[in-house]
């Protein structure tokens, strides 16, 4: 998991 | 979830709610670019293919769902329900110059190198560029019905809340996702000469004409 949020938002 | 990204969220809500009034309510999906419409499905079908394999909460899940089965319905809406409504010779603008560059950007600006994180960096930089079929569209009209304007101001109140939210995020997480921070920044700046026209015409009451 590369992002910094975890893609959590929409 | 702090309540810069939730009024966001409520605001792109809103923004569907208020197309869908607008279409249902005049039977016609006139002033509204169906390409831009399109983009949106390929946004959402390319960013939220995760709700297959990451579960974050069911607020998230159920939005995602949403978007996807909105914007397909609109979709539907506009080719087929009030297909002779709309009216593709004013709707010209070529997506392929949106996509080819977003997948290029993708490809170069990604959190890893692979099919779902390409595909969702692609989503960010497409949703940013995804309204310039519809403004275009605007710019030739020279002006829309007060609805649409509503829609537009909500669709772009929606990423423009965003950026207080990244903001906040930063400060009280120390979260930085700087692509879809660049690509939000971008999204909003494009709708600054519609907001302004919209803050000193359609809510001063009048109707929303561009200077010749």
């Amino acid at each position: 998991e590369g992002a910094p949020t975890g893609h959590d938002e929409l | 979830m702090n309540i810069f990204r939730f009024l966001g969220d409520l605001s792109h809500l809103a923004s569907i709610f208020i197309l869908l009034h607008k279409i249902q309510t005049t039977r016609s999906c006139r002033g509204i670019s169906f390409r831009t419409q399109a983009l949106y499905v390929v946004v959402f079908i390319a960013r939220y293919l995760d709700l297959f394999f990451r579960y974050v909460s069911l607020y998230n899940s159920a939005m995602k769902l949403f978007f996807i089965a909105s914007s397909c319905y609109i979709l539907y809406l506009m080719k087929i329900r009030y297909r002779p409504t709309h009216d593709p010779s004013i709707d010209t603008f070529r997506v392929e110059y949106l996509l080819a560059p977003c997948l290029i950007l993708a490809l170069i600006f990604n959190y890893k190198f692979n099919f779902a994180e390409v595909l969702w960096s692609f989503s960010i930089w497409l949703e940013a560029v995804a309204i310039l079929p519809q403004l275009f569209m605007l710019q030739r009209t020279g002006e829309a019905e007060n609805i649409t304007t509503h829609y537009l101001a909500a669709l772009g109140a929606y990423r423009a809340l965003y950026i207080p939210n990244w903001i906040y995020r930063y400060f009280t997480e120390g979260l930085v996702d700087p692509i879809a921070v660049t690509a939000g920044i971008v999204q909003t700046g494009l709708y600054l000469d519609f907001f302004y026209v919209y803050f000193t015409k359609v809510l001063q009451g009048q109707k929303f004409e561009l200077p010749a």
